[in-house]
């Protein structure tokens, strides 16, 4: 179960709340996942006191159309803040030994990244390969093209949303230098398997993944390794 | 279990924070789980004043009595003059049917009495709860500590690291953060935001 609780001393007006915290709650906490398990508690609530608001503030109204300079500056703060806060939880996930970052470029829509992004985030044979420091993209890349609305193709053009030919797959390192190409436009790369391993490693990695060739929607999610210790929590916990 | 945070994970626990203006947080016993018999496991984060207030909750269709009842705070408040939230670690009083809904309902106005709001129609505390599901609070033991809670309340960095303590399960260690930052319209005035979270298995949040 995910819990949470922000408060802060602006003053913000009530009907706005919601759409404050729905927009940082969607590219924070509902962009991280652990088993894939999603709780029946789940909650994070927010509080705003306006405590330290001059006499003079006006509350934060989040309008359809607000460019309100103060309404932006709120919420990229609380952005920011909550994707923090988000990674905290991964970072403790039962087991983990790893950090990931999953990048995922489409010039469809950010649905479609998205959908890619969390179907390669819950793949065990994924988090397994990455917790035995394999890289193993051929498992990236079948997570991808098994997320749903990307099988499907009764509503959605399936063939348009993910195209073998334009498909990359990349190891980003966590320390600054080169990425690590494994896929390109549907080719294999030949892997330098001591640099593979130099960035497996690392306890931090991005797994960039790339659906697209015009301007893309970009979609981030985070998530950790699968380890036998994973496993050995939760048989041992107790009802 | 012990709960000694492990030497990699020691650099995600900060040593000192700054919050927000008016906020007060705190933890205390009361012994939910059984097998629990020294850990702080209840937590309240208030505002000295009651405030606006909005939550994003679990979409699974089982939704536990605590979100339940504060989705009902929420909405018959609209968003204004809450007071705080209530949490219990422990068990998440989920799929406890009709008393279930009642307990949750009583950690908050046990909450509320301890500021002098007594109207059980009208609640003013959210609540949330983590733990086992399908078993029921020992809510006679919770109910019994909040008075202890509400005595515990303090605006220190000590006060807010023992909330987030308090309301981990399989966590080894607890999650807390806070920032200061300005806005363009007054950019000589200081704001803050702080908070907490829990959780370190069954996490793939969906929240509306």
């Amino acid at each position: 179960t995910l819990l949470a609780t922000v408060c802060t001393d602006v003053a913000i007006d009530p009907q706005s709340v919601h759409k404050f915290l729905t927009s940082g709650t969607n590219k924070s906490f509902n962009c991280i996942s652990i088993d894939g398990d999603t709780s029946t508690n789940d909650t994070l609530t927010f509080f705003a006191n306006g405590a330290a608001a001059p006499a003079d503030f006006q509350p934060l109204i989040h309008g359809k159309q607000s460019k309100n300079a103060d309404v932006i500056a709120f919420q990229a703060v609380l952005d920011d803040f909550l994707t923090e806060l988000a990674q905290l939880v991964v970072r403790d996930g039962e087991g983990a030994t790893k950090f990931v970052t999953i990048r995922v470029r489409s010039d469809i829509n950010y649905k479609a990244a998205k959908r890619a992004a969390v179907s390669v985030a819950c793949s065990s044979l994924v988090k397994t390969a990455l917790y035995g420091k394999d890289a193993n993209w051929g498992r990236i890349l079948c997570a991808v093209g098994y997320a749903p609305g990307i099988m499907s193709s009764t509503t959605i053009n399936a063939d348009r949303l993910v195209e073998p030919s334009r498909t990359s797959v990349s190891f980003i390192p966590s320390d600054g230098s080169e990425e690590l190409r494994l896929l390109v436009r549907g080719e294999p790369q030949e892997v330098d398997e001591v640099r593979a391993k130099q960035i497996l490693e690392m306890e931090d990695l991005e797994i960039l993944v790339r659906l697209e060739d015009g301007p893309p929607e970009e979609a981030v999610f985070w998530t950790c390794d699968f380890s036998h210790e994973y496993v050995t929590i939760n048989g041992d916990y107790r009802t | 279990a012990d709960r000694a945070i492990p030497a990699a994970k020691q650099k995600y626990v900060p040593a000192s924070g700054t919050y927000p203006k008016g906020f007060l947080a705190g933890s205390a016993f009361a012994g939910v789980k059984a097998s629990n018999t020294k850990y702080d496991d209840l937590a309240l984060i208030v505002s000295e004043k009651p405030c606006v207030a909005g939550a994003v909750f679990t979409q699974n269709v089982f939704k536990a009595a605590p979100v339940k009842v504060s989705q009902g705070i929420l909405a018959e408040k609209k968003g204004s003059d809450i007071r705080g939230v209530v949490v219990n670690s422990g068990c998440a009083n989920a799929v406890t049917g009709g008393l279930g809904n009642d307990h949750a309902r009583a950690m908050a106005a046990a909450t509320d009495r301890c500021f002098g709001h007594d109207n059980p129609e009208s609640l003013r505390t959210l609540v949330m709860s983590t733990g086992v599901i399908g078993q029921r609070l020992p809510i006679d033991k919770i109910t019994s500590a909040i008075p202890k809670l509400h005595e515990s309340l303090g605006s220190t960095h000590e006060h807010w690291l023992a909330a987030a303590q308090a309301i981990c399960t399989t966590d080894t260690f607890p999650k807390l953060i806070s920032r200061t930052f300005t806005l363009p319209s007054h950019p000589e005035t200081t704001y803050s935001i702080a908070g907490m979270t829990k959780g370190a298995g069954m996490i793939h949040p969906n929240m509306a």
